[in-house]
């Protein structure tokens, strides 16, 4: 474990709680894709496979376990919840996200560590973590203006994959035979998808102006 | 063969 590393974690786990906040606080989803929460729900469900074969650490379970956890209420929340529920726009979230999944699994068939069922799933969940923001970037654009708390969720969801990379730079020089390229590559690009969303944040904060997409 | 060591990262 490093700085960059548990710094990551800690941003993920923010966005995780800002997230929460705003669904629990308002009663509300208005502004969340329910597409997103189901591919971060796949995503977990498909990387921590190993959860009850491979004891890391205290850390490293309880995390897993926040992480699928959550992602699997919030799903619930959004369809379920009869407060929740209402306040959810599918005419907004028409992302076809499906494909993404596919896609995904595909490149995950051919490009690997290792064929074997635990790599695959967990070289799938890599690729689709890089690729699941792009139902709720696309819903933000769409719907204009962005309320703080999903502003904010969006914002620490991106910069917890931007720690990873100085993770995996720092892993890099300090241990000899550190080689992630599925995860640096991925990463790069999930925290790419993000760069135009942090320069309009960026923006509105220095401007102390509402946040908002061009559509 | 190498064993992949058992992903430590979240």
């Amino acid at each position: 474990m490093n700085i960059f590393r548990f710094a990551g974690d800690m941003t993920h786990l923010i966005s995780i709680l800002v997230l929460l906040l705003k669904v629990y606080a308002t009663k509300s989803c208005s502004g969340i894709s329910l597409k997103t929460q189901e591919l971060y729900g796949i995503v977990f469900l498909a990387r921590y496979l190993d959860l009850f074969t491979d004891f890391i650490s205290v850390y490293n379970t309880v995390m897993k376990l926040v992480f699928i956890g959550s992602s699997l209420a919030i799903v619930w929340c959004m369809r379920f919840h009869r407060v929740v529920k209402r306040s959810y726009d599918r005419d907004v979230d028409t992302f076809r996200h499906y494909f993404l999944v596919g896609g995904c699994f595909l490149l995950a068939l051919f490009v690997h560590e290792k064929f074997s069922f635990r790599e695959v799933f967990w070289a799938f969940s890599i690729y689709l973590e890089a690729v699941a923001i792009l139902p709720q970037l696309i819903l933000l654009q769409r719907s204009g203006n962005v309320d703080n708390l999903t502003g904010q969720y969006v914002l620490f969801l991106g910069a917890y994959r931007g720690f990873y990379i100085l993770n995996w730079i720092y892993r890099y020089f300090t241990e000899d035979q550190f080689s992630r390229w599925i995860s640096c590559v991925s990463g790069l690009v999930q925290t790419a998808l993000y760069a135009d969303f942090f320069y309009y944040y960026f923006i509105s904060w220095k401007n102390n102006a509402k946040l908002k997409l061009p559509a | 063969n190498v064993e992949t060591e058992a992903h430590d990262e979240l």
